[in-house]
């Protein structure tokens, strides 16, 4: 952008452009651009360097929250995540565990996928390779009962965190969302009774489009969600979706993750992610 | 739905006779916010905006007196044209067995999808083989025997310390004593721009030879949809795709995204997490989808 004269339609059509690729969507974009050209006119903006580093300040705003990255208190910390199939779930609850783990905090798995083949091998060999004890159950058995024991165990192992997986599911599935509240009661109740603090975290997929603010929509009315995980952003993807979830529900983006290894987890930085949204 | 919007957008011209130009513009881009809402690439939108444009300055729509019909009408057939048109049968091997390989992104849906394939191709009196290449991802293995045992279907696996191509390589020869005649290869998900791990998809095409190489994509995929099928489909030639979760509200513009790059047509369509959850792909329905 910096490489031309002045700031005219083709330049805002190019901005249109850079968004919607990067799955801000059109909703969203459009919102953008008319306030930037309200802006262009108050601020009588004549350079269109000038008004890329605004831009990039204006989206730096919407964007940052004073939680980047998640912090514990002192007490149990629970945190639930949970998301659509196959977003990274198990993979970053994994990557969360070992960073907590290399702090020396105690940290404690809840394998609350019943239902998918595999899922709670998964989670198991992630605990081994971490020396994480994983709290589980048959397949088949009722998620909600895992969560409960999970609770009670890391109450009893005086754990600082407990992570709770969770099957992936459509938001659109009203069955699984009602299943999914009924685990979160069961682990607020458990909470309540234990002096431990609860946190949801949703998991979106970086390559999701629009499709992302469904979901973001519909989990956090299901079951109040504090923080997005924002996946798979070692690809090329841009992840523009977490700008129209941010935009629409206030929801903060805490994390990011950039590969399948455990340490491939990030606090989110707004600078870097909307740097990397124009490249 | 674009329909109800084309239908606000050129109602005004009721008897007004002819369209106008601006009123042509206005209907195409209410067709372009459709299918940029809808996940359609942008690049992709415009050319077949550009497309719809040449048919909407025609008589069939300018001289029509119902012209937002005329436009629904000539959209549809355009896209339908798009995302039909090619067989999507899977390529059989004159010599058995036929071999598919799944290939795609992280989590898109390969290792379910193969297991609801096999179930497909069993129903129909073949005898498949399930072969578990991913020897990166914990317990997709495990994942993939699960399946195999629900279907009473054989899984073949080398575990997880063996190189796929050799995977792939032992998978031939067992299908072989086994009298398997139709080998499912499951793979690990990985990046498109990830070298090595494309280059080891490279290898194992070359070592065994398949019939057929589905790229399994999801259906909520955005923009991003285009460069993913582009590479999969330049470095390996795909045969044919398989989009997953169609069963979600996603609108599934990646579909079009895709088939528009690559030309290769969609062959199944993954509608839940059970393994009966596979079906055909119907154009008319993903067409009319897409449009919203
Ligand atoms: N490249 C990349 N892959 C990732 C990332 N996070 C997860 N994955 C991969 O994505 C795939 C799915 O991850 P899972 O952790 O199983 O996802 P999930 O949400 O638990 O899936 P379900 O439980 O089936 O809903 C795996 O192959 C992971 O290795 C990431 O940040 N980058
Ligand atoms: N609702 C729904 N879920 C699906 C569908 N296909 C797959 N899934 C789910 O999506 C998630 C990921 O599926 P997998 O088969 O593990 O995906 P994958 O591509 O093998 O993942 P990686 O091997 O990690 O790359 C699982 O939770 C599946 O149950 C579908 O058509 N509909
Ligand atoms: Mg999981
Ligand atoms: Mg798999």
């Amino acid at each position: 952008f910096s490489g031309r004269s002045g700031i005219d339609d083709d330049l805002f059509e190019e901005l249109e452009e850079v968004l919607i690729q990067a799955d801000v969507g059109v909703k969203t974009t459009f919102a953008l651009i008319e306030n930037l050209k309200e802006d262009v006119e108050n601020e009588d903006i004549k350079e269109p360097e000038v008004l890329m580093d605004y831009f990039h300040k204006e989206l730096k705003k919407l964007l940052q929250d004073e939680e980047g990255g998640i912090g514990l208190d002192d007490k149990l910390n629970i945190i639930m995540v949970v998301g659509v199939n196959g977003a990274g779930k198990t993979t970053t609850i994994a990557k969360i565990a070992g960073r907590f783990k290399e702090q020396g905090k105690r940290v404690m798995l809840a394998a609350g996928d019943t239902f998918r083949a595999g899922a709670i091998e998964q989670l198991q060999i992630w605990g081994d390779r971490l020396g994480i004890n994983v709290i589980s159950q048959q397949e088949g058995s009722d998620a909600a009962a895992v969560a409960y024991d999970a609770v009670q165990a890391a109450k009893a192992r005086e754990m600082d965190l407990l992570i709770i997986d969770t099957a992936g599911r459509l938001h659109t599935q009203k069955n699984l969302m009602e299943e999914l509240k009924k685990v979160k009661r069961i682990i607020d109740a458990q909470a309540a009774e234990n002096n431990a603090s609860v946190e949801v975290l949703l998991v979106l997929d970086a390559t999701t489009g629009q499709n992302a603010i469904s979901q973001a929509k519909i989990f956090n009315d299901a079951v109040k969600v504090d923080g997005i995980v924002l996946t798979k952003l070692d690809g090329t993807a841009k992840g523009g979706i977490v700008v129209a979830v941010k935009n629409e529900l206030n929801i903060p983006i805490k994390l990011i993750g950039v590969g399948e290894a455990a340490e491939d987890l990030q606090d989110f930085n707004p600078e870097e992610f909307i740097k990397a949204l124009f490249s | 739905s674009l329909a109800e919007k084309l239908q606000d957008t050129l109602a005004k011209l009721r008897g007004k006779g002819k369209l106008s130009e601006d009123d042509v513009k206005a209907a195409l881009k209410e067709v372009k916010m459709a299918l940029l809402e809808a996940d359609v690439n942008y690049k992709i939108v415009k050319d077949f905006v550009k497309k719809i444009e040449e048919r909407a300055v025609g008589k069939e729509v300018m001289e029509s007196l119902t012209p937002a019909q005329q436009v629904i009408k000539i959209v549809n057939e355009e896209l339908q044209n798009l995302m039909g048109g090619t067989q999507s049968e899977l390529n059989i091997s004159s010599k058995p067995p036929t071999i598919i390989m799944m290939v795609g992104l992280q989590g898109s849906g390969k290792t379910t999808s193969a297991g609801k394939l096999a179930r497909i191709l069993s129903n129909k009196g073949k005898q498949p083989l399930l072969a578990a290449a991913d020897v990166y991802r914990p317990a997709a293995i495990r994942q993939l025997q699960v399946l195999g045992e629900r279907l009473d279907i054989p899984v073949f696996s080398m575990g997880d310390k063996k190189d796929p191509v050799d995977i792939a390589k032992g998978s031939l020869s067992y299908a072989s004593s086994h009298n398997c005649d139709t080998i499912i290869l499951d793979t690990a998900g990985r990046l498109h721009i990830d070298e090595e791990m494309m280059e080891e998809l490279k290898l194992v095409k070359t070592a065994v030879e398949p019939d057929e190489i589905l790229l399994v994509v999801d259906a909520m995929t955005g923009q991003d949809a285009v460069n993913v099928a582009d590479n999969f489909d330049k470095k390996l030639n795909i045969d044919g795709i398989v989009l997953t979760k169609t069963d979600g509200d996603a609108r599934g513009g990646a579909a079009l995204s895709i088939k528009a790059v690559t030309g290769k047509p969609i062959k199944f369509v993954g509608t839940g997490e059970k393994l009966a959850d596979l079906e055909q792909f119907h154009p008319d329905r993903m067409a009319s989808r897409i449009l919203g």
